[in-house]
């Protein structure tokens, strides 16, 4: 064998790339199902939740239908390589590349450069800088008209209509149910005193039209209602629910190293059963009005921070931190209930016509959801993930389906509103890379 | 990245009057921030 060795002549040969890739295709096609097979059969010797003995079990990962790609998505850690990317459009771009760079963006994607508010583009450090840019002022004139609902953000209008019989209508008949959309549960304390038509303070539109205009005043003293009361919060306290450590004493401008203005949130839980009150129980009594719905879509060069359509109140907010399938029409076509996949946050509170929500969802390559009145809020990062499995696996020791959402109310800025004040045209947030 | 708004308005019990809540937008219009999507 020696001699045999040291005789014959090596000869190296190129394997195809091609060859290599699909050997890999196949191997991890291998794992996954061997995978697969394991967890069905773990599952099926550990019974249902719920059963004294079995392990509580995490979020279920959702396995939607659809074409091959769905399929292939489905299997690929999404909100990682969200995460991933982002990073990478964190990375510093050398200064000389910046113009050049963003310009081929811009043209590339349709960027109105003429619009940008900074006129000099090595202002923006890197790409996610550039994505979350801000418009010169005046660029997006409002509708004249006060009874037009404005357009929340630039971008194509994919879907519009009523709601028959709780029904959205994605794209091409594909529905799915609104509550899939804004989830089943409120939490009863904050909302039912002020049910639908049951003290007809808040749903009675003049009233609540006025209480809007003498919000304006009450928004622009916001930091007179912190100071003057003398009640302000310190983040971590509120995230944690702990009230006693909040300091009572200084104004807003002490409140740690936070600039801008108090977060809105006045409590978060994660905990929620199924079985309390549904979302529409915010919905008028009177049948005068029906349920209307618009899905906006953002192109990649769209401008991408988002505004209040209309004067409205935010009550609570609901984030659902699912996945982040890619929200183009072809996937929005192809994956049934895209939606009430993603992750979104559904902005639930009310208008002078009643019931109004507002949900940005979230894609993989735009990750990040940012309400500027909302600090405690973090889309796709890992810790709102293992939270929402903790919640998953607390709920499933209960023997309770997981209600899928982490909820928390927003302050009212006076008794009259119940909640956080938005004005039409106001700024409310924005997609974030990654 | 999506936007979806769900809201309750008067409905328009004759259609093309003025009363109710009128779209202004169609499907696959392009529109920008403070467009209006609709009248009531």
């Amino acid at each position: 064998l020696g001699s045999a060795l040291k005789n014959t002549k090596v000869q190296w040969y190129p394997i195809p790339v091609g060859l290599g890739i699909g050997f890999l295709g196949l191997v991890q096609f291998y794992k996954t199902q061997a995978r697969e097979k394991e967890r069905i059969e773990r599952e099926a010797e550990e019974g249902q939740p719920g059963e004294p003995g079995a392990r509580p079990k995490k979020r279920p990962r959702i396995r939607p239908d659809g074409p091959w790609q769905v399929r292939v998505m489905s299997t690929l850690p999404l909100k990682a390589l969200s995460r991933l990317w982002g990073k990478f459009n964190e990375i510093n771009i050398p200064y000389y590349l910046r113009v050049p760079g963003f310009k081929l963006y811009s043209f590339i994607f349709g960027v109105n450069l003429s619009e940008v508010a900074e006129p000099d583009l090595h202002v923006y450090p890197n790409l996610a800088a550039f994505f979350y840019r801000n418009l010169k002022p005046g660029v997006r004139p409002l509708d004249p008209n006060p009874n037009a609902l404005l357009a929340p953000s630039d971008g194509r209008v994919l879907q519009l209509g009523q709601i028959e019989g709780g029904d959205i209508e994605q794209v091409k008949g594909m529905t799915y149910t609104i509550d899939a959309l804004l989830g089943k549960n409120t939490p009863t304390p904050s909302i039912s005193s002020r049910g639908s038509g049951s003290s007809g303070e808040s749903t009675d539109p003049k009233r609540a039209d006025k209480a809007l205009q003498s919000d304006e005043e009450i928004v622009r003293s916001d930091e007179e209602f912190a100071r003057v009361n003398g009640i302000s919060y310190s983040l971590p306290s509120l995230f944690s629910g702990d009230k006693k450590t909040q300091n009572k004493s200084k104004g807003i401008e002490d409140q740690s190293t936070d600039t801008d203005k108090p977060s809105a949130v006045s409590e978060v839980r994660a905990d929620l059963a199924l079985g309390e009150k549904p979302w529409y129980d915010l919905i008028s009594s009177d049948k005068r009005n029906g349920l209307y719905y618009v899905v906006v879509y953002l192109c990649p060069g769209d401008y991408h921070r988002f505004h209040s359509p209309t004067n409205w109140v935010v009550e609570r907010r609901r984030h659902f931190a699912g996945e982040l399938y890619s929200v183009s029409p072809y996937l929005q076509r192809t994956l049934p209930g895209l939606f009430t996949l993603n992750e979104r946050v559904v902005l639930l509170g009310r208008w002078r016509w009643g019931f109004f929500s507002y949900v940005p969802v979230g894609a993989t390559n735009v990750g990040s959801i940012k309400v500027n009145f909302d600090r405690e809020l973090r889309t796709n990062s890992l810790t709102t993930d293992t939270a929402a499995d903790r919640a998953a696996e607390e709920a499933a020791e209960r023997g309770e389906p997981y209600s899928g959402f982490a909820e928390a109310t927003y302050e009212a800025a006076s008794a009259v509103l119940g909640g956080h004040a938005l004005k039409r045209g106001e700024e409310m947030g924005g997609f974030q890379l990654g | 990245s999506t936007i979806v708004l769900v809201f309750e308005a008067p409905l328009n019990e004759i259609p093309g009057s003025q009363g109710g809540f009128r779209w202004a937008v169609e499907k696959g219009q392009k529109v920008k921030m403070g467009q209006a999507l609709g009248y009531v």
